[in-house]
């Protein structure tokens, strides 16, 4: 028989601490609680503090293991080319900024690159991601403030097509979820990339902002609904904040983490970890 | 909802005649988990769920026929307390030009906002201008310029200025000879762990002397927000917090756990992309939109 062995009131209280405090989530906290347990009950002594911390990197390592997908997203593509990569996000995550980055490791990667600036709504976005597209040293197709974001996507993807590149970032306004019209725009946006090239976009990656507390899920829930997400990238985790959103983003929405943003250079995106996150959240 | 949580804990109680505190207790487990999941910081929660025990194993419960209601009438109340009374006034400086410093995170809506409030105020009869002091971010000065013409408001910009600090100073000086009564600066978003640029804002304001020091806060944050609002204050003596994108869903439980940890109160709501999205802070609606 098992020695049913239970954490401590002290230890359960510092586990819920770290796992509450970095944003994970009552539901996911509760469960990995539950599995901390499960692998401390048939200790033959109690476990110290470390043991602990050591068993709980491992669970949160183990829990997102759907990272990836970053190398072949910087390499040139395979397929039919231009590959399209949409970026969507709420308001001020960190997609204009995040695409000057992931350009600039693309043209690393041995890519030609065109930015598509589809955000026509808010004031200088478009002056913005030039600046972005001129520091990564890749070519830039914008649309007029007030004008038209999928025409911008339309112009953007063919001349794409024409000049033979390999890789087509689009950038689009933030937007809140709760917004319908403005997720209308989003579906439209997709539809009219999907007309230009035959197919619809390669990528869709969802910019969250690391502060973001359980809304999160929310955002990557109705963001999937209108642009099918196929990735996330986690901005600001240069800051305090843990980012244990994507404990339950990995766990119940299956979505794959393929950057965090740490800082606000153009070098400062680097390919998911799953150990590094778990380090800094747990210590 | 919370009230229909409740409602269902009590109804399994209450088949066995009279309340117990571990009743009581049950019921405070229900309040924990709808302000952690709204957001509200874990050690704030604690604090709050014992704060509001002991009335809850008062009469006003145990006695009461409907305790679910009372239960929840509470805890409205202990965060309606928490949140303090709505206080959206501004401060106004003795000898004219007011200042009015806008600080914060990265991307929670300053400049944005910073607009908003010069609408405002120049509705309401001021005489109002915009210093762009975020000289790092790409097109942050074009931005704040494009909206201040939007509103009809004149934008006082150094953009080739060595420093913030040099921006605010050839501003102020426009300002003054503008007849400007209200001055409005706009910030870099900045980490409250980096130190340089913690130490450049703390400048700006000894420079400004701010008769306002208003921490910008996205409505979604979560468990940081105690973290980022304590350092700023301690930093810069904030004098108020403005909650943005309070237009989305998030429950917004970042407004209890920065009020309730710094003491400072929550002045504005941006609700909204728009310049008119700007609203005075009603305590008593974000309480119940935390409790869902
Ligand atoms: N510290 C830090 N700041 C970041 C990071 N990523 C973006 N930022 C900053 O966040 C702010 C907002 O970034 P943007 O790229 O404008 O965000 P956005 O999502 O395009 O904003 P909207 O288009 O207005 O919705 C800027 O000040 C960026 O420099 C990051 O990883 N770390
Ligand atoms: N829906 C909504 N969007 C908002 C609100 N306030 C600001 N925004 C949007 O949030 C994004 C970021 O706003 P900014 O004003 O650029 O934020 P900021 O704090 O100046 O950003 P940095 O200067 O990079 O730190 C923009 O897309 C704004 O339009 C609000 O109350 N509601
Ligand atoms: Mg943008
Ligand atoms: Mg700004």
């Amino acid at each position: 028989f098992g020695l049913g062995r239970t954490l401590q009131a002290a230890d359960m209280e510092s586990l819920e601490e770290i796992l509450i405090g970095s944003d994970v989530g009552v539901a996911s906290s509760e469960r990995i609680i539950k599995d901390l347990e499960k692998a401390i009950s048939a200790l033959p002594s109690p476990p110290t503090q470390d043991f602990l911390a050591d068993l709980l990197r491992e669970e949160i390592t183990a829990l997102l293991s759907a990272a990836g997908g970053h190398q072949v997203l910087e390499s040139p593509p395979e397929g039919s080319r231009p590959r399209v990569v949409l970026v969507v996000g709420v308001n001020g995550s960190g997609k204009t900024t995040t695409i000057g980055k992931l350009a600039a490791r693309m043209v690393k990667g041995g890519q030609k690159v065109l930015i598509a600036g589809a955000d026509t709504y808010r004031a200088a976005a478009i002056g913005q991601l030039e600046i972005w597209a001129r520091r990564a040293g890749v070519d830039f197709v914008g649309g007029v403030e007030g004008g038209d974001p999928a025409s911008v996507v339309h112009d953007a993807l063919s001349a794409a097509m024409a000049k033979g590149v390999d890789t087509v970032i689009i950038d689009t306004a933030g937007r809140l979820h709760t917004k319908i019209p403005l997720m209308k725009e989003l579906e439209k946006i997709v539809r009219v990339a999907g007309k230009v090239t035959g197919r619809p976009p390669d990528s869709v990656l969802l910019v969250l902002d690391a502060t973001t507390g359980q809304n999160a899920l929310v955002q990557a829930r109705e963001f999937s609904r209108s642009a099918a997400v196929s990735g996330i990238i986690l901005t600001k985790m240069d800051g305090t904040a843990k980012g244990g959103i994507l404990i339950p983003l990995s766990t119940e929405l299956g979505l794959p983490i393929l950057y965090v943003g740490l800082g606000e250079g153009i070098g400062d995106l680097v390919p998911f970890s799953p150990e590094e996150f778990a380090k800094g959240m747990v210590g | 909802s919370l009230a229909e949580k409740l409602e269902s804990v009590f109804k399994k109680l209450k088949t066995r005649g009279k309340l117990s505190e571990a009743d009581i207790d049950a019921s405070l487990r229900e309040i924990k988990l709808a302000l952690l999941e709204a957001d509200v910081n874990f050690k704030v929660v604690k604090n709050f769920i014992s704060d509001i025990r002991e009335r809850a194993l008062g009469a006003e419960v145990m006695e009461s026929l409907t305790p679910a209601q009372q239960v929840v009438k509470i805890v409205h109340a202990g965060l309606t307390d928490l949140l303090g009374k709505s206080r959206s006034s501004l401060a106004r400086a003795s000898i004219p030009p007011t200042r009015i410093l806008l600080v914060g995170l990265q991307g929670s809506g300053k400049t944005t906002t910073c607009a908003k409030l010069a609408k405002e105020l120049k509705e309401k009869g001021s005489r109002v201008c915009l210093v762009p002091a975020d000289l790092s971010r790409p097109a942050a000065v074009d931005q704040l310029v494009t909206l201040g013409k939007k509103i009809d408001v004149p934008v006082f910009a150094f953009p080739e200025s060595s420093s913030s600090l040099e921006a605010y100073a050839k501003a102020s000086l426009e300002a003054g000879r503008a007849g400007c009564d209200t001055v409005l600066i706009d910030t870099a978003g900045r980490l409250h762990v980096d130190e340089d640029l913690m130490k450049e804002v703390a400048a700006l304001a000894r420079a400004a002397a701010p008769q306002e020091t208003i921490l910008v806060v996205d409505a979604m944050t979560g468990q940081d927000a105690v973290n980022v609002a304590r350092a700023f204050h301690e930093r810069l003596t904030l004098t108020g917090i403005i909650l943005t994108k309070l237009d989305g869903d998030a429950r917004g439980g970042a407004a209890l756990s920065m009020r309730s940890v710094t003491g400072v109160p929550v002045k504005y709501a941006g609700v909204g992309e728009g310049l008119d999205g700007l609203e005075p802070f009603h305590p008593e609606r974000i309480a119940s939109r935390i409790l869902g």
